[in-house]
């Protein structure tokens, strides 16, 4: 293991780690520098596998994941103190947590250039896994898993076909939560979950059968008419414009409801996770200029 | 960049000095963010591709908390049930605790599940459940 980036303590913990921690970069095309942190299990590093975490966004860190989903340590409310989680993943596995792309947390390019696709990201993943291998030669023959979330959905199988090509790598599996795997999948069926948990009623649901629907078959990613996308587009507006917390529908959202310039940039993340409505006829007027800015 | 997610003890514990020193992260790195606002261009609708490379050979796992709508249950439900795969039983519920934690549908290679009541990040909403799930399939138990 790689002496310079072990973690010899961490602020926060009092008394020594609960398995030997490392930080530290991973090199991948160019001048691209991907941070990882990777905690030992605390159960039989020797012989538990290895598992690879990646968090979604895109553009957000798996320091999330490892600070408040699955690993060892969580912050407190101070922000300066780290409570044991006893739930962590390295009760029975060694994991990798991976900030990538480039320009996401503390992961770098020297050349500052952050623009990237799900390819790129893919490839540059890969490579700074076979670094990981490189410092890590005792993990190179475990089973290896690779996971993830959210965006997520598309970094880890994008990864995974890249690692299976690699017969040197003992993969074995992986595993997405709550993965966007399918935008027209995920744009169309969002509609019914909307309806079916109370979030938009009978009115709009009324429509959407009327505009969107024939003899029971519905079209709610291409909208046959503007009647449908008008309705499609109030439907959007109760389930990401009236302050519900799209990530936890029977839940709060912290801070309250979001500012109207809050929920303008959100509109870039709502952008990757679900299809536009395509209407068949342009709109017009007013119409066409409150679909644009839903767009 | 995302709403309703309060991150700010994370953002303060990182950015400390004492913290960035004990990751070993260099000066010329700029302050962590959760997110970052990135020239990303996505390249796929759908993984059904990927997934169909990948499952021949390896065992893949979906898991949707069942409380969010950014990637709701359903789609992915039905991404699952969509690559044809041979159904290995009924869907059933699984435990946790003594208690019903989900709903789970097996098919080669492939397992769909839900975690009752946890939103979008599961581990974070159901930390004992997500812990017994993800055992049960790094040992390849049901």
């Amino acid at each position: 293991q790689p002496a310079a980036d072990e973690i010899t303590s961490l602020p926060g913990v009092s008394g020594s780690l609960s398995s030997r921690q490392y930080s530290g970069y991973l090199r991948a095309s160019g001048t691209i520098k991907l941070h990882y942190w990777f905690v030992e299990s605390e159960r039989d590093p020797e012989n538990d596998p290895l598992v690879l975490w990646m968090n979604g966004g895109p553009g957000c860190s798996s320091l999330d994941g490892y600070l408040s989903e699955l690993g060892p340590y969580q912050v407190n409310d101070d922000g300066m103190t780290l409570r044991a989680n006893k739930y962590s993943w390295n009760q029975v596995a060694n994991v990798i947590f991976l900030e990538a792309p480039a320009g996401v947390g503390f992961s770098y390019s020297d050349d500052k250039n952050y623009t990237t696709n799900d390819d790129e990201t893919a490839e540059n993943n890969y490579l700074a896994l076979l670094d990981f291998f490189k410092k890590f030669p005792n993990m190179a023959n475990k089973p290896f898993f690779i996971t993830g979330e959210s965006y997520g959905g598309i970094y880890v199988p994008t990864l995974s076909v890249r690692v299976m090509a690699n017969a040197s790598i003992n993969f074995k599996g992986f595993a997405i939560g709550n993965g966007l795997l399918d935008t027209y999948l995920n744009t169309e069926t969002a509609v019914y979950y909307a309806y079916y948990h109370g979030i938009i009623g009978e009115d709009i649901w009324a429509k959407l059968q009327k505009y969107c629907c024939t003899n029971g078959s519905c079209s709610f990613v291409t909208p046959p008419n503007k009647q449908c996308s008008l309705a499609l587009m109030e439907t959007q507006d109760f389930t990401m414009n009236k302050g519900l917390n799209p990530y936890d529908v029977t839940g709060d959202c912290a801070g309250g409801v979001p500012s109207d310039s809050f929920k303008e940039r959100t509109r870039q993340v709502l952008s990757y996770f679900f299809e536009p409505p395509h209407p068949k006829q342009p709109l017009k007027n007013k119409v066409s200029g409150s679909l644009d800015s839903n767009n | 960049i995302i709403p309703c997610i309060n991150t700010t003890a994370e953002n303060n514990y990182l950015n400390r000095p004492e913290v960035r020193k004990a990751l070993h992260i260099p000066d010329v790195v700029p302050k962590w963010k959760v997110c970052s606002v990135l020239d990303y261009h996505r390249v796929y609708n759908s993984m059904r591709a990927q997934f169909n490379a990948l499952l021949p050979k390896h065992r893949g796992l979906v898991y949707n908390g069942d409380a969010d709508i950014m990637c709701n249950f359903l789609g992915d439900q039905k991404f699952v049930a969509s690559l044809k795969r041979t159904e290995r039983g009924e869907r059933r519920p699984w435990i946790y605790n003594q208690q019903v934690a989900g709903f789970v549908k097996d098919y080669d290679q492939v397992t769909f599940m839900t975690v009752k009541a946890a939103g979008h990040m599961v581990p974070s909403f159901k930390p004992g459940a997500s812990l017994q799930m993800i055992t049960n399939f790094l040992s390849n138990q049901p």
